[in-house]
């Protein structure tokens, strides 16, 4: 699950 | 993290804050839907499945744990708290909110961004958010007046979707890869139904009256 595809918003 | 972003995120907090200083000072919560605050919380607990397994920022962590606490104090109080309980109005809040949960995981099944347990919750957290507010609406509706601290209460959320919205515009001009087309689709719906509140807010904050909805 990298961080870039991950929901970096609430 | 744009500014947009940041005062979506702010005024999303400043809403919530609303609801427990009100609860919290007054000892009641007449005029709150539980279902609505039973729906965000399980908004949150679905959409931060990823809150131990993947690290964005200590900024998102620590309000992801404040969103998901807050939420379910929210909903501790008003079915626990001796004092609170009382004044919720059992028969006004009847909008049967099982079917709507049942609706957003069928469409979290067929419609999302990967089919995993994480991406499906996630999906489903995003339509459930778009939706919550309908119980609270129903329940402003039957209730027929607003009282002051539920109508900022609903009108700091809006500003919180509307900021969101606008952080997604921005967002997509200045980022290439940016696509969240699920959230910005469920986010516009969810806008939409603020929408009629707003302008019965603006009616009555612009003729000086409480806040009437149509029955």
């Amino acid at each position: 699950w990298s961080a870039s595809q991950s929901h970096d918003e609430l | 993290m744009n500014i947009f972003r940041f005062a979506g995120d702010m005024t999303h907090l400043i809403s919530i804050l609303i609801l427990l200083l009100k609860i919290y000072a007054t000892k009641s919560c007449a005029g709150i839907s539980l279902k609505t605050q039973e729906l965000y919380a399980l908004v949150f607990l679905t959409r931060y499945l990823d809150l131990f397994t993947d690290y964005v920022s200590l900024y998102n962590t620590v309000m992801k744990i404040v969103f998901i606490a807050s939420s379910l104090a929210i909903v501790w109080c008003m079915r626990r708290h001796p004092l609170v309980r009382r004044s919720y109005d059992k028969d006004l809040d009847t909008f049967r909110h099982q079917y709507v949960v049942l609706a957003c995981f069928v469409l979290a099944l067929l419609l999302n961004e990967k089919f995993t347990i994480q991406e499906v919750f996630w999906a489903f957290s995003i339509y459930l958010e778009a939706v919550a507010i309908l119980p609270q609406l129903v329940l402003l509706q039957r209730s027929g007046n607003v009282d002051n601290l539920t109508g900022q209460y609903v009108l700091f959320l809006g500003a919180y979707r509307g900021l969101y919205i606008i952080n997604w515009i921005y967002r997509y001009f200045t980022e290439d890869h940016f696509t969240r087309w699920i959230a910005c689709v469920s986010g516009l719906v969810q806008t939409g139904l603020y929408a009629d509140f707003f302008y019965y807010y603006y009616l009555s904050w612009k003729t000086n009256t409480k806040l009437k909805l149509p029955a």
